[in-house]
């Protein structure tokens, strides 16, 4: 594609092509997004982060993620929706044109690109990183086992040859490390959002431990309310409430540090399908998934922006 | 390239905890090379073609529902591939 417009995003991309969109979706709004490398994965790649911003200095942000688990290619797909979204909906819409006034948007769409890649050209079905560990022939470290919250506790495994192995210690991933310190450093993140696919599922903190968060009740209604917003496009059914509950039992992710370090707003998606393809997501169902999924985002960055803490 | 070729996606519907528990303890029979993709119930997982008869005897035997949901994962794989390929062209 040329530009951001004749991209097409009803397709999955490679890692280079994702790479060129962002490249392109900068170029094309130098005053409204700009490109941060906060690190490098395990094999050299860069770990970019798109900031929408209309200026201002360290104000209030949000942070979304996509793409910790490489094979869940719709999480990525959504991601290059989102940006073009907020590209071309800042100004016309007037609740995420008020939030860009106000706050930052951190977006950071392949967190995992050695896995990516590495699901694109040699094993599709891959979730892990591609680092090697020490003393084991089995690569790759789950990155949502891999913060320091309940690290190494029920629900994530010391044994490499498995797919939630949380690695030697916590933040030993460098895709990990790189957005606690660009987290710990920025210091005024208000709300943390990261997505997977696909079980459809809108949760808050906690996964390593029965102890509701503090903010339960908020987190709550706002979830109710984000997960009707997603559903009024067409229909989709999403399930609500903590990682525990709602779940398992898993340690170690990244939510969950995001509300220990007192980011209250702390959200992780489960996008599409309902299992009938899993994984195999068919590429004519990423814009509607991340449609209606950009309604739920809205609710909660709204939220987020109507209650300063 | 990983190819998938007989692999299958079993979607395994435990009527309660008991149930759930011992479908969970396959996952640490490491030698299944079993890929859990969702846990909550019902629980979806990419089982080996070599692992195909043991996982169902194992199932069957604790009269654990399931059913093949994906009955052909690298033919997914290869349309999804086919799909890329035609809308890059």
């Amino acid at each position: 594609a040329g530009n951001t417009d004749s991209f097409d995003y009803t397709n999955y991309h490679t890692l280079s092509e994702i790479y060129s969109f962002q490249d392109m979706l900068v170029a094309e709004n130098p005053k409204l997004v700009s490109k941060t490398v906060i690190g490098q994965s395990f094999e050299g790649r860069p770990l970019n982060v798109l900031k929408f911003s209309t200026g201002g200095s360290n104000r209030p942000a949000i942070w979304i993620d996509t793409g910790i688990h490489a094979r869940e290619w719709v999480t990525q797909a959504s991601g290059i929706v989102f940006a073009q979204k907020i590209v071309t909906e800042y100004g016309t819409d007037s609740a995420l044109t008020e939030i860009l006034n106000g706050m930052d948007i951190f977006l950071e769409m392949v967190v995992n690109p050695d896995g990516y890649h590495f699901t694109h050209t040699n094993n599709r079905m891959w979730r892990k990183n591609r680092k090697q560990n020490q003393d084991s022939s089995c690569v790759g470290v789950d990155l949502n086992r891999n913060w320091n919250a309940g690290f190494g506790g029920r629900g994530s495994s010391n044994n490499p040859c498995t797919e939630i192995y949380h690695g030697t210690r916590a933040h030993s991933e460098p895709e990990v490390e790189s957005i606690v310190k660009f987290v710990e450093s920025h210091g005024n993140i208000k709300a943390f959002i990261s997505i997977h696919s696909y079980s459809q599922m809108l949760l808050y903190p906690y996964g390593y431990t029965r102890k509701p968060a503090k903010d339960q009740a908020e987190l709550d209604q706002v979830a109710q309310k984000a997960v009707t917003a997603l559903a009024s496009l067409y229909g989709t059914s999403f399930r609500y409430g903590s990682i525990i509950k709602t779940i398992y039992q898993s340690s170690g992710g990244s939510i969950d540090w995001t509300y220990n370090r007192g980011i209250k707003y702390s959200y992780t998606f489960e996008l599409r399908d309902t299992g009938h393809f899993g994984f195999i997501l068919p590429a004519n169902q990423i814009v509607p998934t991340a449609n209606e999924t950009w309604l739920a985002l809205k609710v909660i960055m709204d939220h987020t922006f109507k209650n300063p803490y | 390239k990983e190819n998938f070729h007989g692999h299958q996606v079993f979607r395994i519907v435990p009527k309660d905890d008991v149930q759930l528990a011992l479908v969970r303890v396959m996952e640490d029979i490491l030698d299944l090379e079993l890929d859990f993709w969702r846990w909550v119930m019902p629980v979806d997982v990419r089982v080996p073609s070599h692992s195909l008869q043991v996982v169902k005897s194992y199932l069957e035997s604790h009269s654990i529902k399931y059913f093949a949901m994906i009955k052909d994962l690298q033919a997914l794989l290869d349309e999804e591939r086919r799909q890329m390929k035609s809308v890059a062209a």
